[in-house]
């Protein structure tokens, strides 16, 4: 069994065998971000037999940009300048989108939001527009600041208007 | 089964839509059936929660989506299983014929197909609603619904399709993103009402002052909404069957709502057919009797002489204390001092609330009459449109308007948003 100690099993434990594989290093970012559609669009489909293979590997080599680095255990290690511009610009939409700084960097920051609890559905897929709301807004700004993208306007009337 | 279903899923009708960042438009599936119907299989049943207390989070997911959006969800569980639109199951790594393998507990939670169905990961640690901790399942589900539906994931900060799992408030509900969002898929909600009206209540503010206040109730069929005038929505959980909130008046099928209210009289009438009742708001129910001992329901043509039945509907204007009754294309005014049909009624309605402009106009049968706090003033509905009265403010700014005149029609849903039917299976969760 699961265990657990209380009555309401509210402090029940995952068993250790079924733990997921966290994303810790270059390789399990680059299957992070191509699993769900950051690298190029997925196609997302039950029936299709295709859809849970394989995903592009890229070779440490090919993952290295001059200026990128990755983090292990709280630092950083500069690496050999080659090319991967498209993992560096799919790490830099997801820091975007998460409210990081767009470094292109793949740091413990951006390693912490790739291991949050999500929806195994990718965020980007063919045929589908992208996860950016676009609603009530004529542009979608993307901030420096590494803020979250979001609509420009709130037209949230639960945000403060009240009738008289 | 596999070429059934992608048959099914072609007669999604697909929805374009203006994009309004890129001025272009973009084809989006969507279901085209008005009613899908859901099913917990059973070889999916979670381990962690009873079946029932599942069936009850997934109803409960669905129903938040249906009080947003023309679609109604039906669970059923006794249709083949090729005639179940969504079918929901709980799953550990490879699980349920799917293609994709869950991890373990941790990341991944759930997946979802649009047009299809949704697995969860049983290695997580749902938890039903009324618990603190571990991953709210309904949360989950509504996500997860969400997909089903043809949303995809939204960072916005609030919108459940977020693709993150964020810790269950206290009382969460749809975003106001998630609304639009469904909404620029499905459209939004309309149809027509049996009665609108304020509700006036009193009570004691901390000062012991009394002040009054008044809650905004649309009926239909069966069941009724409370509109929150301040949100621009119906309050979260509606509709409610009108014999939970009403008791004593008809179950269904209402014709008007009167409230007469002057310096000596205030009484409130519920009016169905022949009948009308009249309703005790201290004791949350219509009066078994009248003042003379007559019992409820009355008839119209006792309480209201003259008045014919049924009425398409009515209100009761403060101004000169008449209560308007429609029926047909024409209108009776009843005075109620004087307990009879005023002088030179009835009249054509066109003529006592003219059209401002030209032929935008109900002309008769109109479903309800409701005159309005919020906006101080009169609107008349029929069907999926209102026509606002011209108040005597509106004179003030334009002399020209003709008194009681009707302006242009409008949608009901573009000013009384998202009044949404749910399935019957769902009133009484």
């Amino acid at each position: 069994e699961k265990l657990f100690h209380s009555r309401d099993h509210s402090d029940l434990q995952p068993s250790p065998q079924h733990q997921a594989e966290l994303v810790t290093d270059l390789q399990s970012a680059q299957q992070f971000l191509s699993k769900y559609g950051w690298t190029e669009p997925v196609k997302w489909e039950g029936t299709s037999s295709k859809n849970a293979a394989e995903l592009p590997r890229y070779g440490d080599a090919d993952l290295m940009q001059e200026g990128a680095s990755i983090s292990r255990y709280g630092q950083e290690f500069p690496l050999e300048p080659t090319q991967a511009p498209a993992f560096v610009e799919a790490l830099r939409k997801f820091q975007t989108l998460n409210g990081l700084p767009a470094t292109g960097k793949l740091d413990d920051s951006t390693i912490a939001a790739m291991n949050k609890p999500r929806c195994g559905v990718p965020d980007n897929q063919i045929g589908k527009e992208s996860a950016i709301v676009k609603s009530n807004s004529n542009n979608v700004t993307e901030k420096a600041s590494g803020k979250s993208l979001n609509t420009t306007t709130n037209q949230n009337p639960e945000n403060g208007t009240s009738t008289s | 089964k596999i070429r059934k279903k992608r048959f099914l899923q072609m007669l999604a009708a697909p929805v374009r839509y203006k994009d309004q960042a890129n001025q272009g438009s973009t084809v989006r599936g969507a279901f085209s059936k008005k009613l899908l119907k859901w099913r917990l299989i059973g070889e999916g049943y979670s381990s962690q929660l009873s079946i029932d207390e599942q069936r009850y989070v997934f109803k409960t997911a669905f129903r938040m989506w249906s009080e947003v959006m023309p679609l109604d969800f039906e669970e059923d569980l006794t249709s083949p299983m090729s005639l179940i639109d969504v079918k929901l199951g709980f799953g550990r790594g490879r699980h349920l014929g799917c293609t994709r393998s869950f991890d373990g507990s941790g990341q991944e939670f759930a997946h979802a197909w649009f047009l299809g169905d949704i697995h969860f990961d049983d290695d997580e640690h749902f938890t039903a609603p009324s618990s603190d901790s571990g991953i709210s399942l309904l949360k989950v589900a509504v996500h997860e619904i969400g997909h089903v539906l043809g949303l995809s994931h939204i960072y916005q900060t609030g919108s459940i399709m977020q693709p993150n799992y964020i810790p269950q408030e206290a009382g969460f509900e749809l975003d106001w993103t998630d609304r639009k969002a469904i909404q620029m898929l499905y459209g939004t909600c309309e149809g027509s009402f049996d009665a609108v009206f304020d509700w006036i209540w009193k009570e004691r503010n901390q000062y012991g002052e009394l002040v009054l206040r008044y809650n905004t109730y649309f009926f239909r069929n069966a069941w009724y909404w409370l509109y929150e005038n301040r949100k621009n929505r119906t309050r979260y959980g509606d509709p409610v069957t009108v014999s939970l909130g009403w008791h004593g008046i008809p179950a269904e099928g209402i014709d008007a709502f009167v409230h007469v209210w002057t310096w000596t009289e205030d009484a409130t009438y519920f009016f169905k057919g022949t009948q009308y009742w009249r309703y005790d708001s201290e004791n949350d129910q219509a009066y078994i009797k009248d003042a003379q001992g007559n019992q409820y329901p009355r008839l119209i043509s006792e309480g209201f002489p003259k008045i014919p039945s049924p009425i398409n509907t009515a209100f009761f204007d403060r101004r000169d204390q008449f209560i308007y009754f429609f029926k047909d294309a024409h209108v009776y005014a009843f005075d109620v001092k004087r307990n009879m049909v005023a002088n030179h009624y009835p009249k054509r309605i066109i003529d006592v609330f003219p059209a401002v402009v030209r032929n935008n106009h109900p002309f008769g049968n109109i479903d309800a009459a409701y005159y309005a706090y919020t906006h101080n003033s009169i609107f008349l509905f029929k069907g999926k449109e209102y026509w606002k009265v011209v108040s005597d403010k509106d004179r003030q700014q334009n002399p020209k308007l003709p008194r009681n005149g009707l302006f242009l029609k409008k949608n009901i849903s573009e000013q009384w948003t998202d009044i949404c039917n749910v399935h019957s299976s769902m009133l009484k969760m």
